[in-house]
């Protein structure tokens, strides 16, 4: 990535991650469509010999040899049993059965993770700059297991269950499978294991969003990773025929280095086809007559982005432009499209087509600015990121935290074009694309980079470190935005907050777990002996005459469950909670802060004084309502903060009422 | 037609229940796919993520399956999307 590293503090502050052995010894184990070894992001240069601890191999295959790793490259393997028995042996004539990427996706979040220094870096001179991963002195392991027709939970098991036994130390998955309980989810099972081997595992929240309940990777003992903005922007205007312009975005670049498209007839594709879903531009929906020489706008949805592009060229026309609907309001996502394009916002869309209909001969120009950086506000919590509440366990609240996973640039395959599109003849060694599978690896390579830094740390103490360090408000004091809805972003789009990588190094007070937590959690749902020995892989029976409680999971957030007109007599709801410390001596003093005066909110303690490392201390959170709440209340937000005057180590609340 | 009907399964096994008679759990699954089909072979087993196999089978089979000892689960193989 060109930007992140700067925009999250690792380029000031390089001197406070080790370069020592310890951070070099760590692997990041990414399960996705393989690697495209050529890169230059898995340039090994300075790189030491590889790990004693790793056991995994190079495997060969199609277009792929053992040669093609290295010490930064240290292990690819694929999985394709389950694939090809669904879907019929691989022909390799149009992917390769092998570790290698014909895809880009995977090239994509393992160089983000942990790809190596890579100066004049840059999309067609778009995001130009020196790229890297997170933690340029991990190691990285691929794993195959996305093929052209999607990705089989039997390969995703054996791919972590090899990942397992390769030694990686932390595992990096872009990938979900809708909202199942966790005993019949493949992700969370391998997850659990690979967390009992002290293995962090960080997965995607999903792109569902900004519908609520989206999330995908739920179980507490995977670290799930919503997606925010940078402060950089790719502005394409668009400018109309009656003077006005309009602010877009677009990766295009054409032949020439001043490019632009001149004033040229405009028409809405809804206008230009037979078909009541013209205005979509789906394959073939458009009339080349009509068409033809004309810049075209085209709604958001259903097809791909770049796809609409393609069938508006096809069609004859000069250009496009990408008009958001409600389902994602303001964002921008840009593309790399095939002829000259711009994507605007719904409300910028809602005007541009009233000139569209009123007018009787519109024109429009588009001109492309380049790399703008230093956009602010940043970050803001992207449209598509999957919110919560967590349909599965709705007393953990996810997403953890968000980070960077909106136009990130970092390596890409050889195989494919930047838009993915077969007609797509372009190759390129960077590509920027979007999605929450972008975020994943931001934190699958700082996880790498705090487990350098502190060997020590299980899984849970560095996903702490990560969240309680996060930030929710920018450097103004406002608070961090939805793009969605251009309002404050909550607890159930940004978890923590947004990963402050420098902060968590120094978290101060960590919020620790166990495997026998993660039981008792498992007892707490009611979970049968069947389902905890599927997850646990040993008899492990609850305790009959322990109460269990999902409320007493260490977890570095809060996610209170009231009922709907509950006062203050019936409710009380008592949450436990132990810090670590992992910092020097001090007394923690707690505030809480939230924006429901019916909620009374008490800490007990409300002061934890740690005289040594490693000392535990625990409190307890109680929440009460004070008063007869309105129906329409459903949910409210806080924050709980301990801080010593150094370290504040905050958690997010999330009540809500149902 | 029988091949075609079926589709793969993630079968979940108690280790812990392993019969003495078996040296090694490979062989324990084994014998318990082939007391619910004769024809289905494993794709894959499982020792790290799970306890257990992967196999392709028919809905019948897989209801036999369910009920041989130390079978935990029989679940139905998901597949997932890149986000």
């Amino acid at each position: 990535t060109t930007r992140t590293p700067e925009f999250l503090g690792l380029d000031q502050n390089n001197e406070l991650f080790p370069e020592s052995q310890s951070a070099s010894d760590v692997i990041i184990g990414v399960l996705d469509t393989g690697v495209w070894p050529e890169s230059k992001s898995f340039d090994d240069s300075g790189l030491g010999p590889v790990p004693a601890s790793w056991k995994g191999t190079c495997e060969v295959g199609t277009n792929f040899s053992s040669s093609a790793c290295n010490r930064k490259l240290i292990g690819a393997r694929y999985f394709s049993k389950g694939y090809e028995a669904t879907l019929g042996p691989i022909d390799t004539s149009k992917e390769s059965k092998s570790p290698r990427d014909d895809d880009g996706h995977g090239t994509h979040t393992s160089t983000t993770a942990a790809g190596s220094v890579v100066t004049g870096a840059s999309l067609f001179g778009y995001a130009p700059g020196t790229a890297r991963g997170m933690a340029t002195r991990a190691r990285i392991a691929a794993y195959k297991v996305c093929w052209l027709g999607g990705c089989f939970s039997s390969d995703i098991l054996m791919a972590i269950d090899q990942a397992i036994d390769d030694n990686v130390n932390v595992l990096s998955m872009s990938l979900g499978g809708g909202m199942s309980d966790y005993f019949r989810d493949s992700v969370a099972i391998g997850a659990f294991s690979a967390m009992e081997k002290g293995i962090l595992i960080s997965c995607s929240a999903g792109n569902a969003g900004p519908s609520a309940y989206s999330l995908s990777n739920s179980a507490p003992w995977i670290t799930t990773v919503g997606a925010g903005t940078l402060d950089r922007d790719f502005p394409a205007f668009l400018s109309l025929g009656n003077g006005k312009n309009f602010s877009g975005v677009s990766l295009y670049r054409g032949n020439s280095e001043a490019t632009a498209l001149e004033m040229t007839p405009f028409i809405y594709a809804g206008n230009a086809s037979n078909s009541t879903s013209g205005n979509l531009c789906m394959m073939g929906s458009l009339i080349p007559e009509k068409v033809k020489g004309k810049i075209v706008m085209c709604d958001r949805g259903v097809n791909a982005r770049v796809q609409k592009g393609t069938v508006v060229k096809a069609a004859g026309g000069v250009g496009m432009v990408l008009s958001n609907t409600g389902a994602n309001g303001e964002e921008l996502v840009a593309d790399a499209h095939l002829l000259p394009a711009t994507a605007v916002g719904q409300k910028n869309a809602d005007l541009i087509k009233s000139y569209l209909f009123s007018d009787p001969n519109p024109t429009a120009a588009i001109l492309f600015e380049g790399t703008k950086v230093g956009i602010e506000p940043s970050p803001v919590v992207a449209a598509f990121s999957s919110r919560g509440p967590n349909s599965i366990t709705p007393d953990i609240l996810k997403p953890d935290m968000v980070a960077p996973g909106v136009n990130i640039l970092a390596g890409w395959s050889g195989a494919v074009g930047p838009t993915g599109l077969a007609v797509d003849s372009r190759r390129v060694a960077f590509n920027i694309i979007s999605g929450t599978s972008m975020s994943c690896p931001h934190v699958s390579g700082l996880a790498a980079l705090l487990k350098g830094a502190h060997p020590e740390w299980s899984p849970a103490a560095i996903r702490s470190a990560l969240m309680t360090t996060a930030y929710t408000a920018y450097k103004s004091g406002q608070k961090l935005q939805d793009v969605a809805t251009g309002k404050p972003s909550t607890p159930f789009d940004h978890g923590a907050g947004h990963v402050d990588p420098v902060s968590a190094l120094n978290p101060g007070l960590v919020y620790d777990l166990t495997v026998d937590d993660y039981l008792n959690f498992l007892c707490a749902l009611n979970y049968t002996e069947t389902e905890i020995t599927s997850l646990a892989k040993r008899k492990f029976t609850c305790d009959e005459s322990k109460s269990y409680s999902v409320r007493d999971l260490n977890y570095p957030s809060f996610a209170v469950n009231l009922e709907t007109g509950s006062s203050s007599k019936s409710t009380v709801s008592k949450y436990s909670r132990t810090l670590t410390n992992v910092g020097p001596a001090g007394t923690y003093k707690v505030t809480v802060t939230q924006d429901n005066p019916n909620v009374k909110i008490t800490v007990e303690p409300e002061s934890l004084s740690f005289a040594a490392a490693n000392e535990k201390k625990s409190y307890t959170v109680s929440f009460a309502v004070t008063g007869s709440l309105p129906t329409s209340t459903l949910n409210s937000f806080g924050r709980l903060e301990w801080s010593d005057g150094k370290h504040i180590v905050g958690s997010p609340i999330a009540i809500s009422w149902s | 037609a029988e091949v075609s009907s079926r589709s793969t399964y993630i079968v979940h096994m108690a280790k812990s229940e392993m019969p003495a008679s078996f040296q090694h759990h490979t062989h324990w699954y084994d014998a318990s796919l082939k007391s619910a089909s004769d024809s289905a072979e494993m794709l894959y087993t499982y020792s790290n993520a799970i306890h257990g196999f992967s196999t392709q089978l028919t809905p019948e089979e897989a209801e036999m399956l369910k009920f041989q000892p130390g079978v935990l689960f029989v679940l139905p193989e998901l597949k997932y999307e890149l986000h």
